[in-house]
């Protein structure tokens, strides 16, 4: 299983639309995929309409059962969204994991052993992070073989980047791990002077991590979102999908003819 | 001094354009107005071209030092953006005080004291926060007067608003305030029909606490963060400077005839 946590210190930069609409693309390309929310604000469930009222179980019951004699399965918690395409929802309460952790080895692990206790089997795995740093989110990095690093393609994104790559890979390290890190650029609209500009100066800076594939700026993304449905059922024929195969193919490394 | 905290645990709603130039709208109304950067990102300062290498002190050197022998005043770490118009910059270091909070009512009202210490007198304080529920933002929502919280016109903002005002009311009430909150819809592109949809909705839930101003998407706005001026400066005839002014109005209250 490949584990991809999508991760950002900054807010709003498509963490939760890549979670949902990343793995939807790989669904379709046939491959099994889970994904895991560390977010307390829990806007995957909502992303994909799951009804909340009924979400009793969450990731935290894994994490926080791990290690003991009574420990929670992922395939106890996890909904079906679609065909191969699973959801680990979270919870408000993963937040109390946060406020109580004393940034230990210990405490920044657990997701590490749920994913490999798990009796289910994935072909991938696709972690939806927090916009905090902290135990949540190395949780995530450090269970992590890739990191996704969406980037608006505005100024803020292009100030924080080095700063970012660096602290991700550090945390990473920790883990023991030599990670990948993908930065994808998001909600881009080429009709924009500076989002050009900004988006030739992300290629050139960083090259070695950037990816082909853009992720436009699409309004359906928005509506699917609305609609509780990954764009690969909204809007199958929208740039939005488009998009995301493309991404989906080139993580998985087929590259595309086109 | 009206202190506003703007607020959202949502990432990339807008909290820091809000900071940067809804200050700049004040002060362009003869107001003397501060703003306090509690976001270890330290946007505020990336948004204003202040040199970072050369920000030594922070809001960190007074939270810190409040109530020893050797304070540090607000004075004593502001720079001047613009006339009637100063920024107390975060540093990446007030991390730490979020990392190392019990949550002590101590912890959470440094900033109260800070501000009510200080020796230099403005008419508006603006504190721009982080997108997380923690020590940094309890601070903020403690020593505020008012509450803004910027929230886009699209799904996630419309699911999460009820519990937001909820728990932002309730820290407030924690440091012995009634608190006014408002509620102020941006990057509204009223041109997609998603987007007026949302709008109507906010406005018949929140009829009570949304403004009237609303703050369309402006690529002048992302613009103006790219040269570091805020819109007043960056482009006074824009759309963004408009929509800025007509907010700045509405919160002190002087109804424009429009
Ligand atoms: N490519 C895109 N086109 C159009 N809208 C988008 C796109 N990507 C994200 N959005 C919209 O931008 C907003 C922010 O995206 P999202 O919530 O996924 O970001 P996030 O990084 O998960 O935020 P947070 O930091 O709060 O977790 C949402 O309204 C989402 O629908
Ligand atoms: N009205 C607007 N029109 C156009 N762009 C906007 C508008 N408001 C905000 N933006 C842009 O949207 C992005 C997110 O805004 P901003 O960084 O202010 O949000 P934030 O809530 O402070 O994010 P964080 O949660 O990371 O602190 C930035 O690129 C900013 O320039
Ligand atoms: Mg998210
Ligand atoms: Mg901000």
């Amino acid at each position: 299983m490949r584990t991809i946590a999508i991760a950002s210190h900054k807010g709003g930069v498509g963490k939760t639309t890549l979670a949902i609409n990343l793995s939807a693309a790989f669904a379709k390309l046939g491959k099994r995929a889970l994904v895991v929310d560390m977010d307390p604000q829990g806007h995957c469930a909502v992303g994909v309409a799951l009804p909340e009222d009924r979400i009793e179980y969450s990731i935290l019951d894994c994490l926080q059962s791990q290690g003991t004699s009574a420990a929670v399965d992922l395939s106890q918690i996890t909904w079906q969204v679609a065909p191969d395409y699973d959801l680990a929802p979270a919870s408000p309460a993963l937040s109390q994991l946060e406020e109580r952790a004393k940034g230990t080895i210990a405490e920044t692990t657990l997701l590490t052993q749920v994913l490999n206790a798990t009796t289910r089997t994935y072909d991938v795995c696709v972690i939806d992070c927090p916009p905090h740093p902290g135990t949540l989110m190395r949780n995530a990095l450090k269970a992590a073989d890739e990191i996704v690093i969406p980037v608006e393609t505005g100024y803020y994104a292009l100030h924080d980047l080095p700063g970012q790559i660096e602290a991700f890979e550090a945390i990473a390290r920790e883990g023991g791990r030599q990670v990948r890190i993908h930065v994808v650029p998001n909600q881009y609209d080429v009709r924009t002077k500076l989002a050009r500009e900004i988006l030739a100066e992300l290629r050139q800076r960083f090259a070695s991590v950037i990816t082909n594939a853009v992720i436009n700026f699409n309004t359906k993304l928005k509506e699917g979102a609305c609609y509780g449905q990954p764009i690969t059922e909204f809007a199958p024929g929208s740039s939005g999908a488009h998009d995301f195969g493309a991404l989906a193919r080139e993580l998985l490394h087929e590259r595309t003819a086109s």
